[in-house]
């Protein structure tokens, strides 16, 4: 059990690294477990040093930063042991729009890598845009839920008409 | 497996037959405000065997059934139908004899849940075992409940951890 | 000091009511003091009831319906004993378009019922359009914040640019 | 009391003095996620006399001084300067011969916090009491940070409560 645990922290840790670098356009990061000698009762602490920023702990970022920080470690989970479908319910929700724009290249990336469907919830125009195809949730009637197929054109026209 | 496609009757706001298809690469899903797109999601992952009503938003498992609107009575069943694609044969051999799977989930209110693979009833732990086989299931990491982004950020170190648990 | 809270409490529920309606474009909801004989044990409750839904607890809404009700409590609150500073550090996040036009012409009436001086940390491009000014916040260096009046049309190219 | 302008100095990432005039109206604040909008924020809850270093996301209160860069050097001393109108005259009586008054607090490495009011040293105490006799203050529930309105969604009955004794 501690054998496994060990192994898959050193893949999601290199992983998370690469990854944060990426979403971050520079930077480093790293996992580390402490507080115990037994990993299985151990914590997971979040070291960060965002681009030009000194190394601290993910306490200390912006609200933005921090929720990038964990969009990383959710991807380095999941490229550790790839599912056949992600989904993301509005994960780029705190994020400015250079940062959008990394988190969907990286979505692509992953489009590549992996045989995984992904469905991402969203607000943001940005990410619509770089979506292969939208679904649009309406309650014509109220209270009731009806999916419709969405033209890409048209999503700049739900979100303006929302 | 490869997951296609879902259906959900009578699932939260969802009272009506919908068909949702589940395409390869990257799918939005847009809409105002309580107009039900997490709701859609979450019938991803209880149709998975997700037994927690908390995870569901819900006091009570029931509280996933339509309950009604000013216009429309409620109802006192729901149901919801994912079909995998199986042509890999990656199933446990219960279920591996099939190209297609149809697995459905039905609650009824005041009577639990019950399962069907290919109209066969099965327990619902045969459900998250073929779920656990093809690396997700109703606790997969990869599906990011609305607000978990934050929980994890607020998480203690140690509950932190568990996340690891899902990858080892 | 019981006498004022439910005094207080008879305040705020009324100003919340009538946010609510507003924020919500129709609905109605209510606050509630329960568990307890006594007010100052007692918890606050939130009952509502959107537009053509039913009548539930704040729990059971969606994201963005939860965030806008607690935006209606933060402001009756506030309405109850206004402040001269209001600061909202992105409170517009979860908010679809149509309802950060709502709460941005809450905010307006807020300015004409109050001498109150508001500044709203923002992503939004809607709720940037309605300020009466912007301010934006650069890292030229890195790690140094610097401050720099901006103007209302050049928001825009800020965002795209981010 | 009208709040006019706020000075920050060695302030979290606004090491160089920054001067930030707050006019009438709505004022709308931008930038890229972890620019320093939220610092500047801070800085006005922390001159009002703010005492929690939790709510500053700090560790220890001395967390608020610029603590360098790859490029800069840290500093050991912030402070902010808050200026106020005091023209309508509803200050305490220690502080209300004066139509402007400026609020310093300033922090020192290991030292802790000192304050001024028009450059004569006060305590602590006096500056929430000025501040609470304009229905303001560090925990004014006007004052609404990053997150807040998540903690006031996930709060316990009992704790949502307290918002009320804000108002009362
Ligand atoms: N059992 C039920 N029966 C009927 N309606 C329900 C039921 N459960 C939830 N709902 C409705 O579903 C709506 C919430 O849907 P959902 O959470 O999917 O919204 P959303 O589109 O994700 O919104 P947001 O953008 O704010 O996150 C609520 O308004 C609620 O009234
Ligand atoms: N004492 C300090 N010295 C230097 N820099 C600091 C200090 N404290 C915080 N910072 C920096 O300030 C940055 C965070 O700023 P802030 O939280 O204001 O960002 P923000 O603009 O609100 O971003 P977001 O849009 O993501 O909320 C962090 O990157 C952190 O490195
Ligand atoms: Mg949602
Ligand atoms: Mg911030």
């Amino acid at each position: 059990g501690r054998e496994r645990l060990l192994k898959a922290f050193d893949t999601v840790n290199g992983h998370f690294s690469r990854l944060f670098t990426t979403l971050f356009g520079g930077g480093e990061a790293s996992l580390a477990l402490t507080e115990s000698e037994d990993p299985l009762e151990a914590g997971l602490e979040i070291m960060v040093s965002p681009p030009g920023k000194k190394l601290g702990s993910m306490s200390l970022m912006s609200g933005g930063e921090q929720a990038l920080t964990a969009t990383a470690l959710i991807f380095a989970v999941f490229l550790s042991n790839p599912a056949p479908i992600c989904v993301l319910d509005e994960v780029d929700a705190p994020l400015d729009d250079a940062n959008v724009a990394r988190y969907c290249n990286l979505l692509d990336e992953m489009t590549k890598q992996t045989n995984t469907k992904f469905i991402a919830i969203t607000h943001n125009a940005v990410t619509m845009s770089r979506m292969n195809r939208l679904f649009g949730v309406t309650m014509a009637e109220q209270g009731v839920s009806q999916l419709v197929s969405m033209e890409l054109e048209s999503a700049a026209r739900l979100v303006a008409a929302e | 497996l490869a997951f296609n496609q879902i259906k959900l009757v009578g699932f939260k706001s969802f009272v009506d037959p919908t068909d949702f298809l589940i395409e390869p690469g990257l799918t939005g899903i847009v809409g105002p405000n309580g107009c039900g797109k997490s709701n859609l999601l979450e019938a991803i992952r209880w149709v998975m065997g997700a037994n927690s009503a908390k995870a569901m938003r819900a006091k009570g498992m029931d509280d996933v059934i339509f309950s009604g609107t000013k216009a429309r009575p409620g109802r006192n069943q729901a149901h919801v139908t994912l079909t995998v694609d199986n042509s890999a044969r990656v199933a446990p051999p219960m279920f591996n004899d099939d190209d297609v799977l149809e697995i459905t989930r039905i609650i009824t209110s005041g009577q639990g849940s019950k399962y069907k693979v290919n109209n066969k009833t099965v327990r619902a732990k045969d459900i998250q075992l073929l779920f656990a086989d093809a690396s997700t299931g109703a606790n997969s990491p990869a599906l990011v409940r609305q607000g978990q982004i934050s929980e994890l950020i607020a998480a203690k170190p140690s509950n932190r951890r568990r996340i690891l648990e899902e990858a080892a």
